[in-house]
């Protein structure tokens, strides 16, 4: 079976901290172009989206942050999405990066962030508008 | 000789941590 490439040599990351975040991390946009991680700007995404078939942008504005009951290590980010503001929770490491609307990376702990993954990050905070994907209704 | 390293390339979408609910009409 396949499996998920393996995070650059000498990254020791948590469980549930995907590699692609890491900095230097290449990330191909959807017309082939080659970007780092942390070089990449809304543009980027927005472009994509329009190039992909099956996948628009929309903006998540985040609503509440929270503690896990879980673990301490974990926050809850609940979110408004869309136009129809359909409320969506999520569960993440503390240091999970976002994309904010013209700022760029942030988490709920950056220090974090920058500590495990060197990607240059700001502090997500309630009102921030996060890039989130939806499908493009296939008719 | 040393065989080049190949760098893992991840797609653009992967960095977006969930697809928001889809609306039905």
């Amino acid at each position: 079976a396949p499996s998920a490439p393996p995070p650059p040599p000498g990254a020791v990351l948590p469980p549930s901290l995907p590699p692609y975040f890491v900095k230097g991390s290449i990330i191909q946009l959807a017309d082939g172009e080659l970007k780092r991680v942390e070089d990449l700007k809304t543009e980027d995404f927005i472009q994509s989206a329009e190039i992909s078939n099956d996948l628009k942008i929309d903006s998540s504005t985040v609503e509440r942050i929270e503690g896990s009951h879980t673990s301490p290590n974990f926050a809850v980010v609940q979110f408004s999405v869309g136009e129809h503001r359909a409320q969506v929770s999520v569960e993440v490491l503390v240091e999970y990066p976002f994309f904010v609307f013209g700022q760029g990376w942030s988490s709920c702990c950056p220090d974090r962030t920058t500590q495990i993954l060197e990607l240059p990050c700001t502090k997500l905070s309630v009102g921030d508008v996060c890039i989130s994907l939806t499908l493009k209704n296939l008719k | 000789n040393v065989e080049p390293r190949s760098v893992p390339v991840f797609p653009w979408h992967s960095l977006v941590p969930f697809l928001a609910p889809t609306q039905s009409d």
